[in-house]
């Protein structure tokens, strides 16, 4: 491939997901979802930009939709929160930047590439990644930002599950594996 | 979880991954999205890598690096490698997920093994796809 080629791919998350699971309009939304954030990055490739700005545009895109687990639209905790995990890597030089278990950054990948471009650090976790990015200058929301009805629902299912099914002692606490198809959703 | 990975026109790889992480967890649980070669990975000399899926697996098998590390190491191609790392390592331990990978070349991959993965790339004829199953 040329050197001048250019190349792009995106994930909005892999598992149970079974055909007649989204129903037809549902899956169109996803598709458009997923077409307009692989735009977002195709666009910044194209005009010559760089790989890691066009990555950090198709995720910030995926995170702004309400479809994918992450941003808007993240799963929620036993807790009833939300907690952030994002990580971004240049090959360029194998500079990367990580958070993980953060509350209030709206776009958590532009986080990961806060740490990456203005500590010495690679990953800050918690209230303490909650504190430097809260001196980023990046847009900050309320942890109910990322609410919706779709994941309070899963929540409320879940906490319904484990409340009915008491841990047997040694039993594995409820995993994704314990879901039933479909609900590790995106 | 959601991520991409991309390779530009001066030859330079990047990736990125973001996620809320699995519904009802506790204790502050992190997977592998924010691990740094479980997760996510790149490196202009082999590829950049995206993961997906129980992260558990993913960080135990240290998914993203291990790619690269075949090509790099073992001369694997790309495709190759995603095969190897999806299907030969995380399978049989139960790990299900995917990855999403483009090499220095500039050759996309998209390697699950879960029913379905929400994805989305540009092929070499310069074709838009969306897919979900």
């Amino acid at each position: 491939m040329s050197k001048s080629a250019v190349a792009i791919a995106i994930h909005g998350g892999a598992g149970v997901l079974t055909p007649g699971l989204l129903s037809p309009e549902k899956e169109d939304e996803v598709h458009q979802a997923l077409a307009d954030a692989l735009a977002a990055g195709l666009v910044i490739l194209d005009r010559g930009g760089s790989s890691l700005d066009a990555v950090e545009a198709s995720v910030i895109a995926l995170e702004e939709c309400p479809w994918f687990n992450a941003g808007k639209g993240a799963v929620f905790t036993d807790s009833g929160h939300h907690e952030l995990d994002a990580a971004i890597m240049s090959g360029a030089d194998r500079d990367a930047g990580a958070i993980a278990g953060a509350h209030f950054i709206r776009n958590p990948i532009r986080g990961a590439r806060a740490v990456m471009q203005h500590s010495e650090h690679v990953m800050l976790a918690g209230a303490g990644a909650d504190e430097f990015l809260a001196d980023q200058a990046l847009p900050q929301v309320a942890n109910d930002w990322f609410d919706t009805s779709l994941r309070r629902d899963q929540w409320a299912q879940n906490r319904e599950a484990g409340a009915a099914a008491t841990l047997e002692p040694g039993q594995k606490e409820m995993t994704t594996s314990s879901l039933k198809p479909g609900q590790k959703f995106g | 979880t959601v991520g991409a990975v991309a390779r530009d026109a001066k030859g330079h790889v990047a990736a990125a991954t973001s996620t809320g992480g699995i519904t009802n967890k506790r204790y502050s649980r992190v997977g592998d999205t924010p691990l740094i070669g479980a997760g996510t990975w790149a490196d202009d000399r082999d590829a950049a890598i995206s993961a997906t899926g129980h992260g558990e697996y993913f960080i135990r098998t240290a998914v993203a690096h291990d790619i690269a590390a075949r090509i790099r190491h073992a001369g694997r191609h790309l495709k190759q490698a995603c095969d190897e790392v999806v299907f030969e390592e995380l399978k049989p331990m139960g790990g299900m997920g995917g990855v999403i990978a483009v090499s220095a070349s500039g050759q996309p991959e998209l390697v699950f093994n879960t029913p379905g993965m929400y994805r989305a790339w540009r092929d070499e004829q310069g074709r838009v796809h969306t897919a979900i199953y």
